[in-house]
């Protein structure tokens, strides 16, 4: 209903501004709703400015902040509905070292509530993580999984490694 | 709702029965080297949850999901997989509230679903195709039709299209959709 | 016209099957002219087989072993006709260690003929450059250039820091 | 041809007159925050040679790659990007065959250029762009045609839409395209 979703809309947009000021550092993120005739057929507009840059359409943000963008909606989502979990395929490819740490702050922050299964080749992103799948094709062609439990960080390293 | 399991047969690059247990919490890391297997996972779990479109499934056709053989094996005719969840409140609740498997107002698609699983507040979700294009869904180890499925799990951002998976390669997706399939997004969750 | 398109095809074809095997450390890879009537009007089908895997549709790679395949394509194509200069802008994002080290190689090689350009987040990848440039908004909004020439590969990581 | 100087004014986040010295081998990396501006540099390269299509530039309109300001700082009115390439072989090429700008048989488009600019065997390409729409093409300090621009760099793999310039994320873009469009990529490289 209308009213249902006027209500997602306000709370997920509150949750999209707080969690763009995080993951950015700074500036301001959120949502508007486009013109239209009908409001059940109006459409969704992000605006995003990052920290000492000017209001901007989202499609001329760098492939790193784009990332940062749509981790921050989707984040607000979760906050708002949280699902059972969450699979994440490798999101923080486009992220330099800076913004790996402040997106794996917040999903440190969010397990809690929802499991993570985060896909990676990042040594910063496996750290946050106490258990460790290693998927290997010993045999070419066919995937086997090879768990292991740590808390070690260092031992991430070799893991991965040895998966290699 | 919590993910406790995932079992593979048959499934893209899974040849072999495969089971990946979760503790249920915290954040998971899966690694290895390009092409050995780790977004088939991610696949899988889309898939068991009722994903209807081969090309989401980086697909041709929905029996491209079938183990297709190496140069050393042959290949399968079947593709399963099975997800077992948990529901904490029905888990630890008295006897009592068990045996009333019909759902109550308010509850959640997958409260009854706890309530009626063959070890009370465990789900199991399976999906199985043949190749011959047959397939089944399984709900606690009884058949069941994808309606069934995608009911336990509204709302839950759980589902084909859902925000709760995100595929390689698509985080910047979300942003360059189109404005009224962003609205779809939000009603998912509203 | 038809001949010299034929040659070039050729030509590009023994330089992909070569290049997809150094990338890939084995398995074949090829181009094959799709069914036309009018041979001036088919199209270019790329048919990739990692080693121990099988002779599959390009669409069924893994996002790394889609990147590379591509990578080889490309510089088969170089191979054939070198241009003065290449920009590749994180083609490396998706690829494990391994074959960022095999990616790496081949594009110094390369370099003696061709002027490569990488934009890169990967300590790996800045370790083949003899020279760093570094981008900084220090002034938020506004781009300067901080040009650095260095040959120990541990001042990448320290610069790389830095521009952050 | 060797590239040997890349200078921005204006174009993109590049409000200041930037330049940008390669020593025309070997390998350059680019490196910085998410944001900063590396890409723009790879666009700045493209528009200079010719790219017509402002969606390859991530933009919506040609304006959008003037700078458009901060809050700090105003718009500029004009976007410029020079090239210069060294043609080595015309560099250390003894006087006479300097003189004769002519093109010969069997030369490259960029020859004639080369014998003919400023410094004979430095060829600089340079555009400009106001918020008016108006656009200007330079060659060796003389405005030109787009035309000419593109015939200089025929067959070399610069140029739009070539294989020299590979955007961020569009690797494997070159495999998921049509047939006939990778077809282009061969012809342009025959
Ligand atoms: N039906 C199938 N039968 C057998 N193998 C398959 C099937 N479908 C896909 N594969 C294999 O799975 C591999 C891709 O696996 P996947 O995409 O999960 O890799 P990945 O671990 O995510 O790699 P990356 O790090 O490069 O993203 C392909 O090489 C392909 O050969
Ligand atoms: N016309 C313009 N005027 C001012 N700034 C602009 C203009 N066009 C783009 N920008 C800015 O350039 C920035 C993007 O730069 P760019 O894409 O080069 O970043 P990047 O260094 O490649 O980052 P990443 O590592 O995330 O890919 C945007 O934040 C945008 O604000
Ligand atoms: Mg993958
Ligand atoms: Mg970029």
């Amino acid at each position: 209903t209308q009213k249902q979703f006027s209500e997602a809309f306000t709370a997920i947009n509150a949750n999209f501004q707080e969690t763009f000021r995080r993951l950015f550092g700074g500036g301001q993120g959120f949502l508007r709703m486009t013109e239209s005739e009908d409001p059940a057929e109006a459409g969704i507009e992000i605006v995003a400015q990052p920290p000492g840059k000017r209001l901007q359409n989202v499609l001329l943000l760098s492939g790193g902040e784009k990332a940062l963008t749509a981790l921050a909606l989707l984040v607000a989502i979760f906050r708002h509905k949280p699902s059972p979990f969450c699979v994440l395929d490798e999101v923080d490819a486009p992220l330099d070292e800076a913004n790996i740490g402040r997106f794996t702050q917040l999903v440190e922050e969010m397990s809690r509530t929802t499991q993570f299964i985060l896909i990676t080749h990042s040594k910063r992103t496996m750290n946050i993580a106490p258990v460790l799948y290693g998927v290997t094709m010993e045999e070419p062609g066919v995937s086997k999984i090879v768990s292991v439990r740590f808390n070690a960080p260092a031992v991430a390293e070799s893991v991965a490694e040895a998966a290699a | 709702l919590k993910l406790q399991k995932i079992e593979l047969l048959g499934f893209k690059s899974f040849a072999d029965r495969t089971e990946i247990t979760f503790n249920g919490e915290g954040v998971a890391a899966v690694v290895g080297p390009n092409g050995c297997g780790k977004s088939n996972i991610s696949d899988a779990i889309s898939w068991v949850l009722g994903e209807q479109s081969p090309k989401s499934l980086r697909s041709g056709r929905m029996q491209d999901v079938i183990f297709s053989g190496t140069p050393t094996r042959k290949a399968t005719g079947l593709a399963e997989v099975r997800l077992t969840m948990l529901d904490p409140e029905i888990e630890f609740a008295p006897a009592i509230v068990r045996d009333d498997a019909t759902p109550q107002n308010g509850d959640h698609g997958y409260r009854a679903a706890a309530r009626s699983g063959e070890i009370p507040g465990v789900i199991t979700v399976a999906r199985r195709l043949f190749l011959s294009g047959e397939s089944e869904y399984i709900l606690n180890g009884r058949p069941c039709r994808l309606r069934d499925i995608q009911e336990i799990f509204l709302g839950t951002g759980l589902g084909p299209d859902c925000y709760a998976i995100i595929e390689q390669g698509r985080i910047g997706q979300i942003l360059s959709a189109k404005s009224y399939e962003r609205r779809a997004l939000i009603e998912e969750a509203a």
